[in-house]
């Protein structure tokens, strides 16, 4: 049975996207077979691997709203072991659809169920929000992994997130663990990247992960040319901290 | 009577908290009485003013619901002439409890109306999405600015951007305008930021602004400190490019 990890935070720009696409073609790289769904209407993970935003079809929002099965949305991507359920723009209207239908949360769950033996991994890529999109995302999963910019801003957010997290442990999803906390975009010379690490530490204690993901330009290039970051300089820091962490979450 | 700037894009870490908090500030600074609205859920811009966001009672919530008046909600800031309405946690119930009243999209714009003669300015900071927060601030607003942070991602929404923009002028506010676009975190050493940049002026023309905004860190920190960067760190490049945004705008 597949692990499924959501990977979220609701505090925007902190790397939600650059780690679900990357996590999971390093994953892929080492031979596990991974689904990444994306649950952002901006659909930037579908993009990160290379599929076309504009021709999918069918795509996530059809597959909640129940128009579509998930087996004919999964599409394969430049890695073997690596395959996507595409978004897009469509994904905006589902928050306020879902209002009014009947098990609204539960949605996701139900659509991944039909294909979770046939994984390794499930990685879902989350919307900057706390809205249904990321709470279909956290009844679905089995555990959260949690992005953090070692900036000030994203340590506001984080014990809302937490909330959300144990309410959803407690109704929806009582198997709901913590994966694991990131740190992303660290520059090590800044003073405020060691004081935010130090804070996110004292937070999380030891679920921070090892592996700190650095700033690093190629992590940014790489999506402008539809590629993970494996496939587009496998030498950066970036795919290097990449494939560390992949090692840390794979091995646990 | 104000003008009434909305600062949105759904993409998330673009700089809309830190180009509302600054800009504001820098208006305040050469005597405008300026009015910061935070319609954000994360409160960020509430404490990148210095207040506490769980020790605004009223805020922006209860007014967008009707409980409170907005002129109860507008608190002092360090600054003589800057205002703000704050926000915290409790706004993000609203995008679902909206759903089901009536003139959901009109609430800021009417809570606006009563204090609209007593500013200059007035600034509302948005979260990163398209719901209902969004569409009261647009609909409230006379022009939109929109951060674009110089990376990839932050290109690919901006044409749905655009067509709520374009929705929300045909049907709900015939006068909202493009204030401009505004380039953000640029670094002018990445190839990156250079080829993002050309993009954004193809994409907006002569409505993108002269001043870019710089990666600074001093712009990271200050929020740390709840000081907008004029009072934290006045020579530094952040500030300096927020103080000829502002002398751009206010001419205009
Ligand atoms: N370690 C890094 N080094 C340099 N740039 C990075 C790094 N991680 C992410 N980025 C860049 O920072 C921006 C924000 O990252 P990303 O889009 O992955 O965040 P997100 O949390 O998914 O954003 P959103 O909240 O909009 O979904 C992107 O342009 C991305 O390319
Ligand atoms: N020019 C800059 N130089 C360096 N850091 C910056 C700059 N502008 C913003 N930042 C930092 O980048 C992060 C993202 O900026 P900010 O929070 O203002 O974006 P946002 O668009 O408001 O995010 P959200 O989508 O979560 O509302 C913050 O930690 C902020 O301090
Ligand atoms: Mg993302
Ligand atoms: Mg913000």
């Amino acid at each position: 049975m597949a692990r499924i990890i959501c990977i979220t935070n609701q505090k925007g720009g902190v790397g939600k996207t650059t780690t679900a696409v990357n996590l999971a073609s390093c994953m892929a790289a080492i031979e596990k077979k991974t689904l990444l769904v994306d649950m952002d209407p901006q659909g930037n993970s579908t993009s990160g691997v290379g599929l076309d935003k504009n021709e999918c079809d069918p795509n996530i929002y059809n597959v909640i709203m129940g128009d579509a099965d998930v087996l004919g949305a999964i599409r394969p991507t430049e890695l073997k072991k690596l395959f996507c359920v595409p978004s897009n723009g469509q994904l905006t209207g589902a928050e306020v659809e879902l209002v009014g239908l009947e098990e609204r949360e539960t949605r996701l769950k139900k659509a991944l169920s039909a294909v979770e033996k046939d994984f390794d991994f499930i990685l879902i890529d989350c919307p900057p929000s706390l809205g249904f999109l990321t709470l279909n995302a956290l009844v679905a999963a089995d555990s959260v992994l949690i992005p953090v910019q070692s900036e000030y801003y994203a340590l506001e957010g984080l014990s809302s997130l937490m909330e959300t997290v144990e309410r959803v442990r407690e109704s929806l999803n009582p198997r709901l663990e913590i994966e694991g906390a990131l740190l992303t975009m660290h520059d090590s010379r800044t003073r405020l990247a060691s004081q935010v690490s130090e804070e996110v530490r004292k937070f999380f204690g030891e679920k921070v992960y090892n592996t700190v993901i650095p700033r690093n330009v190629q992590l940014s290039e790489s999506p402008s040319f539809g590629k993970p970051i494996i496939l587009y300089d496998i030498r950066s820091s970036g795919a290097q901290a990449y494939l560390n962490l992949t090692k840390e979450i794979v091995r646990h």
